[in-house]
């Protein structure tokens, strides 16, 4: 159910 | 030069097994402050973050004369780590510019002192910032039964649904063969506060995500008798175990979203 997103689209790179 | 004593080694025995299986090499940042340790699995799509604060009573010598990072394999660590005894006094040691991490295990009788050096690895890692915001919804629980509710649910389907409103949080599983539903009440006049569900609510969240991952995370659960759900809709879910004495361990899982 539902598309596994990214952690990376939510918390920028540093 | 870097030392780090830790009086229970039966801690870092937990944070290392709950963490190997998902991120098997990760970079130990040992700063003045202490130990941090960010990772993603291989896929991107959980994070863990933990925090030993040097400050804290869990650390009987705390030493960093300059920031290091330790790559290591996790799997590998998690093996030392098995020769040394539950109430041994473990100690971490590595030079300015380490090539080495040296384990030394002291039994609580004194009369035994193992050590073990590992090779430390150059690991190329992503740092992400982790923004510092205000959930919409933090859930306080019983680790174990966070622990019942992902295992439970993980028989019938791959994904929860983490619905939270005022009157408490549901968890629903709908897989081919069948479906399930959770519904956990809030309830703080139990006596202990270990054993209480809490729940602060600004916003309700209904919100998906891949129980493999909280399944996994769920390995973290003796590290804590609590654990608590942070969500805000449409981001990812933060499930930390404070480590008494210590600080905490954080896991990050990025949602589903609906199509």
């Amino acid at each position: 159910k539902g598309t596994q997103s990214k952690i990376t689209a939510f918390f920028p790179s540093e | 030069m870097f030392e780090a004593k830790m009086l229970q080694s039966s801690v870092l025995k937990k944070i290392i097994e709950s963490l190997k299986d998902l991120f098997s090499d990760a970079n130990f940042d040992c700063s003045s402050s202490g130990i941090t340790l960010q990772d993603m699995d291989s896929s991107h799509v959980a994070l863990c973050y933990l925090k030993l604060r040097s400050d804290e009573e869990g650390f009987e010598d705390y030493r960093c004369d300059r920031n290091i990072t330790l790559g290591v394999n996790l799997v590998l660590m998690s093996k030392i780590l098995k020769c040394a005894g539950n109430d041994d006094v473990i100690t971490l040691r590595a030079e300015d510019e380490p090539n080495i991490l040296t384990f030394i295990f002291d039994s609580k009788n004194g009369e035994r002192v193992s050590k073990y050096d590992i090779k430390l690895m150059e690991i190329d890692s992503e740092l992400l910032g982790i923004p510092d915001t205000e959930y919409s919804c933090v859930v306080k629980m019983p680790s174990h039964e966070f622990q019942r509710i992902c295992s439970n649910l993980s028989q019938l389907g791959d994904s929860v649904t983490v619905d939270c409103h005022k009157e408490g949080v549901d968890f629903k599983v709908a897989g081919e063969q069948g479906s399930g539903a959770i519904k956990l009440k809030q309830n703080t006049t139990v006596d202990k506060e270990e054993d209480q569900v809490s729940v602060e609510l600004n916003e309700a969240v209904t919100q998906s995500f891949a129980l493999k991952f909280l399944c996994a995370f769920t390995k973290a659960t003796s590290l804590s008798d609590t654990v608590s759900l942070s969500l805000t809709q449409d981001t990812p879910i933060v499930v930390e175990y404070p480590i008494a004495q210590h600080g905490y361990l954080r896991f990050y899982l990025a949602p589903k979203i609906e199509e």
